[in-house]
């Protein structure tokens, strides 16, 4: 099973879009495919038609079962979605008291890696949807995943996000082991602007080794997919976003070792 | 001196966009202004040339003067900026370890509301930037302003947001006293997608009292603005998302009663 994190601290760039679309695209290629939702927010779950204040199970489950010492179980947390092969841990808005109630305990930075080992012969790929916050949700996303997405919108604004995005990537990096593999993708890439222009050609300088060679280009059609609850691959197949988010999936595709 | 803040939990949505286009257009108009960043990310203070991460004086001065029971001096924190009649108190992002530190402090929901009645004879407006998350900063800007700005993004995830955010200003809301005045501005609006039209027509059904009779278009000319170190209104005078923005203003100016 290979965990894929999408994260930024910097909000409104790109992060619940990619992990949907990625997720979709893999499930429509056969793979069973797990989405899980670990922002408070919960935008992920609203785009799939859950309601993040209503649910009463949800990845929250695993942080009060880690806290009174009772397994995890992620049987009542995993939900279909209206798509084949795609499934979902959704979040609930009680996520946004752990940073307050947890910080402290032991272990707490571990429980997705328990809840997600539960799961491991159910599905092939996981891709976790993080908040735009350093905090305990971040730390668990960091410490299960095997690989970080990390989208930044192509303008002057963002880059400064990504800096200290990577600054901290590279504090929480768990000492001594080998860093976290990681791929900065460019986001709403407009090529009539010369800001997004120059913004992308920065990014490839200042980053070489670690920035994808293309760009998902701006396409206003993913906000009638969320309204529709449904990912842009399975609404508008041929839309522009979706073929540009094919190319990352077969570029990721092709970086992966075989299992 | 009038106080307005932009604030909205959810990233991404035009913050920063809006407190630089609205003070620059005041500027313009002959108004002292200032704008104010109390976000730790530091937009606002990136998009005028200021680097977060060097500055020696930001509004962190007043956070350590209030902890360190000394007075608060606007002297080196109040700097000129590009724009005749606007300056800037720049964020830095040791302003990010302040809900760790002061969080129990009696009066650190106030600093700002000090910090600002320090140079009220120098100005006549002020724009305060927020950050997209509910902390100390959040609450001094809560505190200090008389009237909130509200952009929302029109599409059907950032409703969610609003929701949320509205919910926190009636639980920060100071108990007994009159409700801030707010205005919600649907910004990002994009007339060619359906779901656009769709989340503009629910905010104003939602919020009849509290939402701005049009709307902001999507105009990527912002992000050329954003790297030119300069407000879209002086790079582009006659832009469309400027000409937006001057009808917001003329509204917002309409709303004040005589000083
Ligand atoms: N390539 C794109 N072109 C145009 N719009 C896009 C694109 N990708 C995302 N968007 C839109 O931008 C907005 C923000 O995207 P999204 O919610 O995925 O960002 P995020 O980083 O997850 O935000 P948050 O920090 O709030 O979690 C949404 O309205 C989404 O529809
Ligand atoms: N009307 C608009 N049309 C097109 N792009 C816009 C518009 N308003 C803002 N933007 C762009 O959207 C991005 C986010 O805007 P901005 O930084 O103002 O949002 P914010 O709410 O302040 O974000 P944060 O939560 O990170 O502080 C920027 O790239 C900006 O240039
Ligand atoms: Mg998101
Ligand atoms: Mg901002």
């Amino acid at each position: 099973m290979k965990i894929w994190a999408v994260a930024n601290q910097k909000g409104g760039v790109g992060k619940t879009t990619t992990a949907i679309t990625v997720a979709s695209l893999l499930a429509k290629k056969g793979e069973k495919t797990l989405l899980v939702d670990m922002d408070p927010h919960g935008s992920l779950s609203t785009w799939l038609g859950f309601d993040p204040d209503e649910l009463t199970d949800s990845i929250y489950n695993f942080f009060q079962a880690v806290s009174n010492n009772t397994p995890i179980d992620p049987g009542p947390v995993v939900r279909d979605t209206p798509v084949a092969n795609l499934s979902l841990m959704p979040a609930s808005t009680a996520l946004a008291t752990l940073d307050r109630q947890l910080a402290i305990r032991k272990g707490t930075g571990l429980v997705m890696v328990k809840a997600l080992r539960e799961v491991r012969e159910r599905f092939d790929f996981v891709l976790i949807d993080c908040p735009p916050v350093l905090g305990i949700l971040m730390i668990n996303a960091l410490a299960a995943c095997q690989k970080l997405l990390l989208p930044v919108q192509t303008e002057f604004l963002a880059q400064k996000g990504l800096e200290r995005m990577v600054k901290t990537l590279n504090m929480v990096q768990r000492s001594g082991q080998q860093p976290l593999p990681r791929i900065i993708i460019p986001t709403m890439y407009d090529r009539r602007t010369r800001a997004s222009n120059e913004a992308w050609k920065a990014l490839r300088e200042e980053y070489p080794e670690d920035v994808w060679d293309s760009a998902i280009p701006v396409d206003t059609r993913f906000r009638d997919a969320s309204k529709a609850g449904l990912p842009l691959s399975v609404l508008y197949p041929k839309a522009r976003g979706v073929i540009a988010y094919e190319k990352l999936l077969n570029d990721l595709l092709a970086q992966e070792e075989p299992p």
